[in-house]
């Protein structure tokens, strides 16, 4: 299984 | 109140098809211009959002705005009550707790009606900024859905690299490696074969094929795919959402658009 980054890492959460 | 109908029901079922294994749940956000849905899967990895444009439907009316929480698995099973060719009708009265589905027939003497409860789901919104992409490639959606396929059975990740001769995916795993490359090119007979690459910088970027499969999910819906890349950004992989009318008429009425972040190292 590869590591992959997350979203909300990228983007705002509101 | 809220009532939407479309023309012809396959197009809702083509959308379920290409969502509900990524996310379970979901809100629609309903608004006088549309029925719009973003959710991520449980991974926070990749993203979905659904836009279907108002004016796409044969009859759209929203007095005001809604939020329709809802279970997709369970949507998606009352869809395959309907028949490709039913007309299906989304209403929702004000501060109910449940949505009615109706589904007419062509030969318009059988009607069907279902009722689907409704859910409060927490609001997970991710605000995704208008982005100008370094590369987009534009090509046959089969031929996508093909290349993941196959890809996925060398390994677990593809890597997209653009350069001015071309896109190449490729993938590495143990039992060896294989790529796929594709140049431009145009056809006037059949645009729905063409790849169109627009190139700023050469780029090289690594993704999960796990997910990128799911989002194949969606190659029913329209003949050509859009990805769209930039260093450090999520992939996006773009499918306008085209309802085919008993004309043999194509109307484009909103798009699916998924996210994926990129491989960890990249």
């Amino acid at each position: 299984e590869i590591e992959q980054q997350c979203l909300p890492n990228y983007y705002d959460d509101s | 109140m809220f009532e939407a109908k479309l023309d012809r029901g396959i197009v809702l079922k083509k959308i379920l098809d290409a969502i509900n294994q990524l996310v379970n749940e979901a809100s629609w956000e309903c608004t006088s211009s549309g029925m719009s849905l973003q959710a991520m899967d449980t991974s926070h990895v990749s993203l979905v959002a659904v836009n279907l444009n108002g004016d796409g439907f044969s009859k759209f009316r929203c007095d005001r705005n809604m939020v329709l929480g809802m279970n997709l698995v369970n949507l998606s099973k009352i869809l395959k009550c309907a028949g490709n060719d039913d007309k299906v009708t989304i209403k929702a009265a004000d501060g109910d707790d449940k949505i009615k589905l109706i589904f007419e027939a062509p030969n318009e003497y059988e009607v069907s009606q279902y009722e689907i409860k409704l859910m409060n789901l927490d609001a997970e919104y991710l605000g995704i900024p208008e982005t100008s992409y370094n590369v987009t490639v534009k090509m046959p959606a089969a031929k996508f859905q093909r290349i993941c396929r196959d890809l996925n059975q060398i390994g677990d990740a593809v890597t997209i690299s653009c350069t001015k001769s071309g896109v190449d995916f490729s993938a590495t795993g143990d039992l060896g490696n294989g790529s796929v490359s594709l140049s431009q090119n145009s056809s006037f007979d059949k645009p729905e074969d063409n790849v169109t690459i627009s190139m700023q910088e050469p780029l090289s970027q690594t993704f999960a094929l796990k997910y990128l499969n799911q989002f194949t999910k969606a190659t029913p819906l329209c003949s050509q795919v859009t990805l769209s890349l930039s260093p450090d950004v999520p992939l996006v992989v773009e499918y306008k959402i085209i309802e085919e009318n008993e004309e043999d008429s194509k109307n484009e009425i909103g798009h699916i658009r998924y996210y994926l972040a990129p491989k960890i190292d990249d």
